[in-house]
């Protein structure tokens, strides 16, 4: 049973999650069809600034957030940011979009002078979300559980993120068990994505690398 | 532009909420 309380904190992660969105006029940008890879490059660069932007919006919106010290604060952000981008791009490729508008992307990803090596783990990622079918409850907790781990490099007080941290998983864990009697597992399922994240993640920076010497 | 900045001074920039700057 979801109490009232965890009612509110669901209806304020999701409420938040909804209202914090790239510009329509960036999104817009990804789907023209011309481009050279100069412009790709640029496009890129301005929807990763972008995510960036919204995140912390969002974040700033998690009940307890802003209490915590304020380096620890920019330590949780930078080292989940990477993480909470995957799983918001994942949403494009989850959800149904206008025809034709999922293959522009992949097209404008795969020819953005990223090395296939990476290319490939990260569709991989956005289709193993894909398969999970995920609510925007679902999708939004699990964004603020990415951004609320504990263990994140540089962080000092490892207590009050996890203080935070811990309700958001409860409350993820019996929506899960509401939205999906029939899979016992779906739960696991998911924070076993996270730990898919965290490899994305680890590669990224190599990634940015071979990125910007192409 | 904000493309130019690294991602810690985006973050920094977006908490103090001056984003325009």
């Amino acid at each position: 049973e979801i109490t009232k309380e965890q009612q509110a904190l669901m209806k304020l992660i999701v409420d938040a999650y909804n209202r914090h969105q790239i510009p329509q006029d960036v999104a817009k940008k990804l789907l023209q069809e011309q481009y050279s890879a100069e412009e790709n490059f640029l496009l890129l660069t301005e929807m990763a600034t972008s995510q960036v932007q919204v995140l912390v919006e969002f974040t700033k919106n998690i009940p307890g957030f802003l209490a915590l010290d304020h380096e620890d604060q920019i330590a949780l952000l930078k080292s989940s940011a990477v993480e909470a981008m995957f799983l918001r791009s994942a949403q494009v490729f989850s959800k149904k979009m206008p025809s034709g508008h999922t293959e522009v992307l992949e097209e404008r990803i795969r020819k953005s002078g990223i090395s296939e090596e990476f290319i490939t783990p990260m569709f991989n990622f956005y289709k193993s979300i894909g398969e999970l079918q995920m609510t925007q409850e679902e999708q939004a907790l699990l964004t603020a559980i990415t951004i609320l781990t504990p263990d994140r490099p540089y962080v000092k007080d490892h207590q009050a993120v996890e203080k935070l941290q811990e309700p958001m998983l409860d409350v993820l864990r019996k929506l899960c068990v509401l939205q999906h009697p029939q899979e016992p597992q779906y739960f696991a399922r998911l924070l076993g994505r996270l730990t898919e994240l965290r490899t994305l993640n680890h590669y990224h920076s190599e990634m940015l690398s071979s990125w910007r010497m192409n | 532009p904000a493309s130019n900045l690294g991602l810690e001074d985006i973050i920094r920039k977006a908490l103090m909420g001056n984003l325009e700057e």
